[in-house]
């Protein structure tokens, strides 16, 4: 038996829709500890690594490792059905077909309950390896989002270069060019550690993607290193996080 | 000019 209780359909809405538009469908791993996705976009250039740990939920439950594959477009429909202030439960019996997911207003007073059909999906995983990245940068979510948005007006290809001065975004097109750079400020808004400065280009419209995610966390960390792939993080309050990974552009 | 890399040229599968 599976078993997770949320406290706000809020926090699932906002994970769903951090997923969907990069991917369609996809396995949620549960096991004892929490739960886990790992899977690539369709053109296996962007990956999503999502975790939520078993105290994320107000209740939990999970006796033997479950996979529930699914459709996150139908996943978003039946979310739709839910105001964000309801509870949500999240079950499904071992060796299920369906998942059931049963919503419960802040008054108790209403309760829905909705079915979803599991689907058997094949996904790879693939072995993250443990990286020291030469160049962190926490950020704001939204200012990340907003830089993200304006040079994809640009260019296919944002230039990230990070170093000890600052992070500096770079599109350059038909129409013409944009430079946005940022300095750590003793506000404390934006945050360099950087060992060594890197300069990697990555395809914009994967970038804006990933934002996403930015109604999950008022602070985004990415992280760069020469010739890996960019890891871009939104922590999931203190249970979890979804990374993104990006395969820059290299030249020929 | 440069193009686009694939994740499996930095990740391998489990």
């Amino acid at each position: 038996m599976f078993e997770a209780r949320l406290g706000s359909t809020t926090l699932l809405k906002k994970i769903v829709d951090a997923l969907r538009e990069i991917l369609s469908q996809s396995t949620l791993d549960c096991s004892d500890s929490g739960i886990q996705l790992q899977a690539m976009d369709n053109s296996h250039v962007s990956l999503v690594s999502m975790l939520l740990q078993n105290d994320c939920f107000e209740k939990y439950r999970c006796d033997r490792n479950i996979s529930l594959g699914l459709d996150l477009k139908s996943l978003s429909k039946v979310l739709k059905c839910a105001s964000g202030d309801d509870a949500v439960t999240i079950s499904a019996p071992d060796k299920a077909d369906k998942v059931q997911l049963s919503f419960e207003s802040a008054g108790k007073e209403r309760t829905a309950d909705y079915e979803l059909r599991l689907l058997n999906l094949d996904q790879e995983h693939l072995g993250i390896p443990e990286t020291d990245y030469s160049c962190v940068v926490i950020m704001p979510a939204i200012e990340f989002a907003r830089i993200c948005r304006d040079m994809t007006s640009f260019s296919e290809s944002v230039v990230i270069a990070c170093s000890k001065d600052g992070i500096k975004f770079s599109a350059s097109g038909e129409m013409g060019s944009a430079n946005i750079k940022l300095s750590q400020t003793s506000k404390g808004d934006v945050d360099l550690t950087v060992e060594e400065p890197v300069t990697l280009s990555f395809a914009g419209r994967y970038l804006s993607t990933f934002t996403r995610a930015t109604p999950l966390s008022e602070k985004v960390k990415i992280g760069m290193a020469a010739d890996v792939p960019l890891l871009v993080e939104y922590p999931i309050e203190d249970y979890g996080y979804i990374r993104y990974y990006l395969a820059p552009k290299v030249d020929d | 000019s440069a193009s686009q890399a694939k994740l499996k040229d930095f990740f391998k599968p489990k």
